[in-house]
């Protein structure tokens, strides 16, 4: 404040009148930086592709609306959602696309990364994974999706959970991650490991064309963690 | 409260504006297009203590007038936010992960003495 007062009330520094443009810049950049917990802004994003995006927002949307159909305060099977513990705590909400891991002829690996940032100042509320499936022949196949976690004592992964569907026809499926994310959340790359095996004619479950619209994606609801309060007594 | 002018002396919101293209942050901020880092400036004399900007009501000009009278503690008053909203953010990590959030309390809407 190049001198001004510092606001005992409100804490926070009275920029005085007339204080530089720049001055004033570089305390809006300071002030986000701050509230989002970032040391400093992210790099140039690698946007995902259209195409994904629009579905992504689509499907989050549709499964966003199933629950409005409901009187409020009412879930489908009729019980009450619990209030949000957190209630006025800051929440995010992260739409995480798939980067393409190692694979077989009948098998693949999908990774979802997510920033320390994020993960180290908040607790994972819910997390779910939406897959497209691109069946070729009627009929219907066996999946088995298996989300692995990394190995404390070594370079492998470990299996923590693991899903079989009867797929039918092509379409979305989601799946509930969240337990996954949420342990991943304590570590210090938090990244969510999917390994999808699939029938041996099907190929592999990513679109060749990453502007395809059908790329997996993780939607996951968080919350800022309760720092230690003090009471004032 | 009220809006600073150009020669607002008392407490008031000075409205400031940044443009994320201004600070090359229109690429990784998708929205908004800008931030409102609006500002309380102003004196607040002792008799407007408590005042969200200039009095309105009969009953509170009498009780300037009072406050005014007891110069007994001559305490400063500090021209503050008396209301504030969330600033809505939709931006990538690093991870190029999309991330939606409200940030509570980052908008002045007006100010007042403390």
């Amino acid at each position: 404040t190049a001198g001004g007062e510092w606001c005992p009330a409100c804490g926070l520094a009275t920029p005085v009148p007339g204080t530089p443009r720049d001055a004033l810049l570089a305390l809006a950049k300071q002030s986000i930086l701050a509230k989002l917990r970032l040391p400093a802004r992210p790099g140039a994003p690698q946007p995902p592709a259209r195409g994904a995006l629009l579905a992504a927002l689509r499907r989050m949307r549709a499964q966003r609306s199933d629950t409005a159909v409901f009187p409020p305060g009412m879930l489908p099977n009729g019980a009450v959602p619990h209030l949000n513990p957190g209630m006025g705590r800051q929440e995010y909400e992260i739409l995480s696309f798939a980067e393409a891991g190692s694979s077989t002829s009948h098998s693949v690996r999908l990774h979802f990364r997510f920033s320390q940032e994020l993960a180290g100042s908040t607790e994972i509320l819910q997390a779910t994974l939406y897959l497209f499936w691109a069946v070729p022949s009627p009929g219907t196949q066996p999946v088995t999706i298996r989300i692995l976690q990394p190995d404390p004592a070594g370079p492998n992964m470990t299996l923590s959970s693991e899903t079989r569907l009867e797929v039918q026809r092509s379409g979305w499926t989601t799946l509930d991650v969240g337990p996954a994310v949420r342990s991943l959340f304590g570590q210090e790359t938090p990244r969510l490991t999917v390994e999808l095996e699939m029938p041996e004619a099907w190929g592999s479950p990513l679109p060749a064309d990453p502007n395809d619209s059908h790329w997996p994606f993780v939607v996951a609801q968080a919350q800022a963690r309760t720092h230690h309060r003090v009471h004032r007594r | 409260g009220i809006d600073c002018g150009r020669d607002s002396r008392m407490c008031c919101r000075q409205e400031f504006f940044v443009d994320f293209k201004e600070i090359g942050w229109e690429d990784w901020i998708i929205q908004p297009e800008g931030y409102h880092m609006n500002y309380c400036t102003g004196l607040c004399p002792l008799h407007m203590a408590g005042i969200p900007g200039l009095a309105a009501s009969f009953h509170t000009a009498v009780l300037n007038r009072i406050k005014a009278a007891s110069a007994a503690a001559a305490v400063d008053s500090c021209c503050v936010p008396t209301q504030r909203r969330p600033l809505s953010l939709l931006y990538y990590d690093r991870d190029s992960n999309i991330v939606k959030t409200d940030i509570p309390d980052m908008i002045v809407d007006s100010c007042g003495c403390t």
